[in-house]
């Protein structure tokens, strides 16, 4: 969950940009 | 030049030095100051700091390090092995200020902007330097925005050191433009190796000068540009540039402070949408209003859903 | 958008014998608003719920490689189908008649709402809400009054109690959800628990009867 609105559906290259930590 | 501590995370800024030749330790010296990459849309902004004796300035002259800004890549890299093969006297470091530091630091709530980091990148090396017990007697810097505030200001924090602010300062002083030669190679270097955290597989680095107003550059933010993410690392997001192109070219993105200290329309609207602070006495009409949701949702940010 | 991100008990989810009887989600007339709200009916129709959006600003999801803009949660829970039920044997009471429950539960608007007497449970619990007559194999029930404010009297109790050990806070302060005290809250009376139970069984029933079980 983002805690942003992107004005968007579809893909996002997600596992490029985006690495997700505990 | 080995860049591999900057390499490790080049979303941070990082210092790299060369050793302390024996004579800066026993021996009065100078220090010159210079900065690459000022204006670039790309890359990291690079701080350097070069310094020597004051007895072997001449030597330093021999080397031919002026007119750094004439020099072509592979010129710079020639003059800077110069440099470092003479480690008997001259030392050197860095501050390579990455483009994720400097458009985080641009754009957070409390503004760091360019000239304030730039004043704190040059100022650390400096005490670098006295920290490694470097003899300071002169230090020689370019201008960042008035030169006389400028000088005050690096003449208070480090007293009993001749402080010379010029503009240009590289051309008029060789320690400058041996400093100049340091962080433009340790700028160039960071560019072309530079390691895409992004997976983005074959990325073209033909990025032209880097420069805004360059279409080569121009023509490759257009290309690296991402609707939902945006730029790589790589790119100063906080440049109009890659601004206007966001703006223009990436999916709207809204965050709950967007509105937070830039003024503008949605808080003037807000303010026409408030109640006059009359309309809270008074019997109110009754407006058939709707019952409204119990508190246990309204808590919870619960709502009925009549449609997906 | 084609896809929601959903918290759902595994009876929902669990997978259907035949095509016809997957889970499907059915817009109804909502108890108390008389809009229309969105349930599930749960493979074969055996249990229903109700679909609740957590719904804050600025807010999407990344799902796999994809980005959704509608940054709701939805839970769905089970509901008693009852609530929906009444407002129609409500309407129907109004008459005085007897009548075939099939002919009570009709809504023009709503024409799902005939589904809700497929659920086991609805037509077990008529008892709860009506006086029933069986005539020549054949039921027919009438609204009573008594007998749903007892019903509800029930629910009331029941979430009394879960508030009650789920540690809800139902006092007049405002206090953060996330807020744990390590002793237990004795300013909370057992009005408040009452008050707040009435308030939340209102959400699911209309306003004459929430004011009616208040006096009740």
């Amino acid at each position: 969950l983002l805690p942003c609105e992107v004005e968007h559906n579809g893909p996002a290259r997600v596992g490029q940009y985006f690495s997700p930590a505990v | 030049m080995d860049l591999s501590a900057f390499e490790a995370d080049n979303s941070r800024s990082c210092r790299l030095a060369s050793g302390i030749p024996e004579a800066c330790r026993t021996e009065a010296c100078c220090l010159g100051i210079d900065e690459a990459g000022r204006g670039p849309v790309l890359g990291p902004m690079v701080y350097g700091i070069c310094f020597c004796p004051v007895s072997m300035k001449q030597r330093l002259q021999d080397l031919k390090v002026a007119d750094s800004k004439t020099l072509s890549e592979e010129e710079r890299e020639r003059l800077f092995r110069k440099l470092d093969k003479a480690k008997d006297f001259v030392g050197w470091a860095l501050q390579v200020l990455s483009p994720n530091t400097i458009s985080t630091s641009m754009l957070q709530r409390v503004k760091y902007n360019l000239n304030a980091l730039s004043h704190d990148a040059a100022i650390g090396l400096v005490q670098y330097a006295l920290d490694c017990g470097v003899q300071l007697k002169e230090v020689y810097v370019d201008t960042v925005g008035p030169a006389d505030k400028y000088q005050d200001k690096l003449s208070q924090r480090f007293p009993g050191v001749e402080v010379t602010v010029r503009p240009k300062a590289d051309s008029l002083f060789p320690i400058v433009s041996a400093a100049s030669i340091c962080a433009k190679v340790a700028r160039d270097h960071a560019v072309k190796d530079w390691q895409f955290v992004e997976e983005l597989g074959e990325t073209e680095m033909q990025y032209g000068s880097g420069y805004p107003n360059d279409p080569k550059t121009k023509a490759w933010l257009s290309q690296h540009l991402d609707p939902v993410f945006g730029y790589p690392q790589l790119v100063r997001f906080s440049w109009s540039t890659a601004r206007t192109l966001l703006q223009s070219k990436a999916v709207p993105v809204h965050w709950d402070d967007d509105d937070d200290g830039e003024g503008g329309e949605k808080a003037s609207a807000a303010k026409q949408n408030c109640s006059s602070v009359l309309s809270y006495y008074g019997r109110k009409k009754n407006e058939g209003a709707k019952r409204l949701p119990h508190r246990y949702f309204t808590e919870r940010a619960l709502e009925t859903v009549g449609d997906l | 958008a084609e896809q929601w991100v959903v918290i759902a008990p595994d009876s929902v989810v669990e997978a259907p014998k035949k095509a016809e009887t997957e889970p499907v989600f059915i817009r109804l007339r909502n108890p108390k608003t008389d809009e229309a709200s969105l349930y599930l009916l749960s493979n074969n129709t055996q249990q229903l719920y109700e679909v609740k959006a957590f719904k804050e600003e600025y807010h999407s999801w990344f799902i796999g490689q994809t980005v959704q803009h509608d940054g709701r949660l939805l839970f769905i829970t089970p509901m008693d189908p009852l609530f929906l039920v009444l407002p129609y044997f409500l309407k129907a009471g109004k008459e005085g008649k007897f009548q075939p429950v099939d002919q009570v539960v009709v809504d023009e608007d709503f024409p799902c709402c005939s589904r809700l007497l497929k659920c086991p449970k609805t037509l077990q619990a008529l008892c709860h809400i009506t006086e029933e007559k069986e005539i020549g194999g054949q039921k027919f029930n009438r609204y009573s009054k008594e007998k749903t404010l007892e019903w509800l009297k029930k629910k009331v109790d029941r979430t009394v109690k879960a508030l009650k050990s789920s540690n809800t806070c139902v006092g007049g302060a405002v206090k953060s959800s996330t807020f744990i005290r390590t002793k237990h809250n004795s300013e909370e009376k057992e009005e408040d628990y009452i008050r707040y139970a009435h308030g939340l069984i209102s959400e699911y029933i209309a306003e004459d009867l929430s004011l009616d079980l208040h006096k009740y």
